[in-house]
């Protein structure tokens, strides 16, 4: 059990550290363990240090802040142990223009291998999709149509 | 393995025909106007794989997910799963039904025969899909993955483990 | 002290359902007294059928939905007892581009007696400001500069 | 009445400089990539006039908010808010100023003189502006307005009154 919880974590912590500092331009991210001798009787925490900036708290982090990290710490995981599929809901509502497109451009290199379904309100992140599903509602019914671009609604 | 397409009946604003919603390989956006029914599809994929509870998908508890209009609810809702070469759970068709019905009942179905929840379950982690997985990331949750106690965060590594 | 409840609810009532059905094309909301007779032993709860839908509970509503129907709220109050500032920090994270427009266009109009202070991420919202306030970063130190509009900086 | 501009010095991400940020009168937009420091803005307004607790503004207390750097955190942090066209408040100046010691202890001024917190809010509350009020929405609150209970609700009602 021991073995099998150290190989997790130090694979999600390399993976980790290596993709947030490519989200956060040369930013630094770790996992450490509070109890190094004894990981279970001690919790995984986290320290983010975005680009410039010291090591901050995770609840002085700013939203955008917040979501690079997260966004990191759910491609590591994805990383070692992948899902077939991945649902991601507005996960770009605190993000800035360009780190909007930053994780368009991230979700759209891993997808020649994993289903991403994402949804999204901005236009520069559904840009990198291979195909979009446009939902509507009429009198409270919901239905879809497929395209490929926006460029073919407006 | 990929989601191919999700088949709808009476599910949430879907209404009360049968619909086909196209999904497929690679990187689906999902777009359209506020209230239009997008995260209700997140919640047919929670719903029919048994991998969520009522209230992450928004419902008093599961009989609100059945479609209603002017205080009329249907009999019951249906969402069908297909799964696109699905050999990493060992088979070669893999469609997964789970049906609610208005007395609260539910029951789901692995290629139209009926298997329990927890039996599912142990074929859909074959394809790294687990109940209060990491891979469904619902609207304004996005930042729990930072906000959790670090013994929260140990335990899902365990799980992933 | 029930003659002042019962005013400033029966005014905040009024504009909550005026302005619910501008933001929602004629959808309706209303304010209902759980205890019509003694106020005070009961809440005041609140109702929203967008348009063409049934009336939902708030807690099944979509993201953009509930944030249409706070902000209705929030300037049912405004128009009754005004403060003399506003700040408002995103409050468009989970409005559509055509929900965003209309939120900027409603602030606009009011900022006329009425101070504005809005944080936001969406172009087409700041594009309705009187002046933008850009703040930006370097080395962890923020310092903000001033311009009328966005194309200003593009 | 508005507020024309807010002066920090040593105010969280604001460094060591005293900094004078613009506002002004009508509709104020604040632009910039993630981090930049534009909700640290509604905290300086929130901590300048004593709207919120630290906990609100990101603080685990209110020395949190000094500006600190490697680990080396100023002595002080000051705000400083200039309202234009007061009479409102019943004055023809109208400049609240707030620090906050490393030390923990905090003061008022208004145009210089030492305040009470609640001999402030007695003032501020001619404007509109009230302790936990609504004219001020932080990010990722919006949608409280409508999640509150109903009791919850009418107090907020009761408060307006
Ligand atoms: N059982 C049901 N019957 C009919 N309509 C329902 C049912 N359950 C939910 N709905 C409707 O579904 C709508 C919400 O859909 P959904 O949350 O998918 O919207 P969305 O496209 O994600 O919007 P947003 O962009 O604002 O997040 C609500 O208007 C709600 O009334
Ligand atoms: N006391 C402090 N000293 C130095 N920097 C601080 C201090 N307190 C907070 N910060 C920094 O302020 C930054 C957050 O600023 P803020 O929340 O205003 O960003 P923002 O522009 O609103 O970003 P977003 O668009 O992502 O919401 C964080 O990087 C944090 O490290
Ligand atoms: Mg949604
Ligand atoms: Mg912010």
């Amino acid at each position: 059990k021991y073995s099998a919880f150290m190989e997790a974590f130090n694979n999600i912590r390399k993976n980790f550290k290596q993709i947030y500092s490519k989200v956060s331009y040369q930013g630094k991210a770790d996992l450490l363990l509070e109890n190094e001798e004894d990981p279970f009787s001690g919790g995984v925490s986290i320290f983010v240090k975005p680009r410039g900036k010291d090591v901050q708290y995770v609840e002085a982090m700013s939203g955008g802040e917040q979501t690079l990290a997260a966004m990191s710490l759910i491609f590591a995981i994805q990383e070692y142990k992948p899902s077939v599929f991945y649902y991601f809901d507005e996960i770009d509502a605190h993000l800035d223009e360009a780190n909007a497109y930053l994780l368009g451009q991230m979700i759209k290199e891993k997808s020649d291998k994993v289903q991403f379904i994402v949804v999204t309100l901005r236009e520069n992140l559904a840009n990198f999709a291979d195909k979009l599903i446009g939902v509507t509602s009429k009198d409270g019914i919901s239905k879809t149509l497929t395209f490929k671009s926006l460029k073919e609604v407006s | 393995a990929y989601i191919e397409k999700i088949v709808v009946t009476n599910f949430k604003s879907y209404g009360t025909e049968k619909l086909e919603i196209p999904l497929g390989e690679g990187f689906i956006g999902i777009v359209g106007p506020n209230g239009a029914g997008k995260s209700n599809i997140g919640d047919a994929i929670s719903f029919g794989l048994g991998l969520s509870t009522s209230k992450t998908m928004r419902a008093k508890n599961l009989t609100h997910l059945i479609y209603s209009k002017q205080g009329h609810r249907e009999d019951f809702a249906q969402v069908d799963i297909y799964f696109a070469k699905p050999q990493i759970f060992g088979y070669d068709e893999f469609v997964i039904t789970r049906i609610i019905y208005k007395d609260g009942k539910s029951l789901y179905k692995l290629n139209g025969k009926i298997i329990r929840e927890k039996d599912l379950h142990l074929i859909l982690a074959k394809g790294g899909i687990y109940k209060e997985g990491y891979n469904i990331v619902l609207q304004g949750d996005i930042v729990k993955f930072v906000k959790i106690t670090p013994t929260e965060r140990r335990k899902i590594i365990e799980d992933v483990a």
